[in-house]
């Protein structure tokens, strides 16, 4: 089946903070994340690619208000499991489309990256699901790149937020 | 409000690719999408994190049968943009826990990827969205990972695949 974009959700509210080079070892990624928990910390996105010489990068979105609790929590942590530095970065906003089937739709990913890339707009992460593919933009950006996405999938000015 | 965790979906039928040192520049994502979906491959989950040193791994998920065509596309263009190695896994699956308001729930992710830790289970790649946590983890162990965060949420036997 063909999917349906239904329409573009954007979010300006974002901070993405990095923890390198964690040890890919059962329990590290819980060593990181229930502290957050404990403090009642709202994590939006976490990505964790295949890791490199035993280690790899674990990243987590939050609310901008957040950023600096959650870099509190999470420097001490990562110093106590031996991993590599944190970083922190609130200069990003979120965009990306929604809709049925998505995922299942080879070239809706393609189309997307491709009217980002036509308009000069850098990916700085990707994640995606079933009804949803999120690109991680500058800040700057995230007004143009949700105008654009919404061209190249044909949508109206309504959107998804 | 309170997540609510419907089911524990998990899938055998995965085989990740990771393309390494992709520069982190406009257009470079979609160079490596597009002929994939010229050729019909259907890409399940993408994921790209934070770059170091101008490069960053993107890593894509696509079933078993469709790993070594998407290898051989996807080889000579990593080359042509100038990337580093292309590796690819078959020996994954995936499992996760599905339900309306996971994300926006603090200590849900902590609390599967505790249940995982306890029951000495590797997390090798994490993605998230709304209404799911999804875990790549090795093929042996995805029925082990699916009954683990059954008992952790409290489900019954049925689970949603
Ligand atoms: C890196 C981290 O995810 C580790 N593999 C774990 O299971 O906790
Ligand atoms: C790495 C890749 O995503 C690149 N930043 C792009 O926009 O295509």
């Amino acid at each position: 089946s063909v999917a349906l974009v239904r329409g573009v959700a954007h979010d300006t509210d974002v901070a993405r903070i990095t923890v390198r080079a964690v040890r890919d070892r059962p329990g590290l990624a819980h060593g990181i994340f229930q502290p957050l928990a404990d403090h009642g910390i709202n994590i939006d996105v976490i990505v964790q690619n295949l890791s490199e010489a035993g280690t790899t990068d674990i990243s987590f979105t939050v609310s901008k208000a957040d950023m600096a609790a959650a870099v509190d929590l999470v420097r001490p942590i990562a110093a106590e499991i031996g991993a590599g530095d944190v970083s922190a970065d609130a200069s990003l906003g979120k965009v990306g489309i929604v809709g049925v089937g998505i995922q299942s739709t080879p070239g809706i990913a393609a189309r997307a990256f491709g009217a980002l890339a036509e308009a000069g707009i850098n990916i700085l992460g990707i994640t995606t699901s079933e009804i949803r593919i999120t690109c991680l933009v500058a800040e700057a950006e995230v007004e143009h790149a949700a105008r654009t996405l919404h061209t190249a999938f044909g949508l109206d000015a309504d959107s998804a937020q």
